[in-house]
């Protein structure tokens, strides 16, 4: 579902060429179950930005669903993003003056659901990762692990086909991180794809797969499972 | 060095009262090795800030190096938490329009150094967290575990004598993490006093005490060395 050719993204800064990531072919199967792993700076945020249509390459081709993503309209892009993709990211990313619960909301509204589905849908996702008495609160309002939990469940809520998720637990202590990603394992044996971007061996171990970046390269690739 | 007693933080939303903190009796010695660990939610980062004299609590006293803190002028207050007091935060907490390293240097503006001491213990501290290749990059331009690393040097580049880190290595791969804990372990022996926030057992084992809360209250407290 995911394939990526020769993928580049270089930033220029004064005289000085930063390769975030360094030519990446990677393919990745419908309903696969993918940890993407790498010190940090190696290029993780920065490729999963790429694939979850997020960003452009500087070179290299980019195909999701078999559609080379550089020849889409802005519609298919936003589809992609919105209704296709979950992306959880590694720093939240919420909107500072809505609530959690209207957090999770946002991307519902762009799949084109009723109020009272989107609402349903949001309650039901802030109840999967535990944060119903929370719903009210506005980012400023909540933990880091409540916010990192906001920012899952706004990636769920929309039940995306892949969800990228990149660290999704940095901020957990372990019995929250085992519940989200028992979360997580429902939606892969479900037949979603996953890919998530971990530092930590306890959660890599869930992936079927591990893939090792290094220096915006393919380090190593080795099935799990 | 760090004595609260019956110290309370209460948030009022509607007719919703939350106690972040319940009240907390704690004692930490000049030179002691603590982690706090805790639930999601659990009140660590609010506990943090009332003894890192970032907040007021609602009730309950706090006395650091024998005082009172809430009698002290706005010069003492500014002086412990910018002189005496490195503070790593969950969210970094970084300045956008700055580099790494203006960010880093920040806190050494109120220490009185001079533009040449403050630009060499800036330096200092960025390479102490690997970080010399990217102190011209604004935190837009970092990854997540280098915008820690540069929210872990401007906490040190003063020369703390007390440092409070909540979950500092959240973000970080296992090496770096290891060289993290391994520069903290160097300024603990040297005498300083560490707390530190984490959500991880590896982490953990590094300090001397832990003490472990859970709604807003100290459910444990041991020694582990
Ligand atoms: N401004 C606020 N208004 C209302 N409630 C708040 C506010 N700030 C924090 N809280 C609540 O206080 C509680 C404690 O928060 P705190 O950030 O101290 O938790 P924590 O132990 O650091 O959690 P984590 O491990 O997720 O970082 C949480 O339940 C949070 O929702
Ligand atoms: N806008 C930018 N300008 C210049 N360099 C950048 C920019 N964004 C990212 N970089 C650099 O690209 C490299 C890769 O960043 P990326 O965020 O992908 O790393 P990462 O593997 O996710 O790291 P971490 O584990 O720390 O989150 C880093 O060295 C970073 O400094
Ligand atoms: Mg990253
Ligand atoms: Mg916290």
């Amino acid at each position: 579902v995911i394939q990526t050719y020769g993928l580049r993204k270089t930033y220029v800064m004064g005289d000085q060429e930063i390769h975030a990531v360094d030519g990446i072919d990677m393919s990745i199967k419908y309903g696969e179950y993918v940890a993407l792993m790498g010190p940090s700076g190696s290029g993780k945020s920065t490729f999963m930005n790429l694939i979850g249509a997020l960003d452009t390459p500087t070179a290299g081709d980019y195909f999701i669903a078999g559609q080379l993503i550089s020849t889409m309209s802005d519609d298919e892009l936003a589809h992609i993003r919105n209704k296709e993709i979950g992306f959880v990211f590694q720093t939240f990313n919420l909107l500072p003056r809505l609530t959690a619960l209207q957090n999770v909301e946002l991307p519902l509204i762009y799949a084109g659901l009723s109020p009272e589905q989107r609402l349903e849908k949001a309650r039901h996702a802030l109840q999967q990762v535990d944060l119903t008495p929370r719903m009210y609160h506005k980012p400023s309002e909540l933990s880091g692990g409540q916010r990192q939990r906001v920012a899952i469940a706004r990636a769920l809520a929309g039940d995306p086909s892949i969800i990228l998720a990149d660290e999704p637990t940095g901020n957990l202590d372990s019995a929250t991180s085992n519940e989200i990603m028992g979360v997580i394992d429902v939606l892969h044996r479900q037949g979603n794809t996953i890919i998530l971007v971990t530092h930590e061996p306890d959660i890599a171990v869930y992936a079927h797969r591990v893939v090792h970046l290094r220096d915006g390269k393919v380090e190593k690739d080795e099935s799990i499972k």
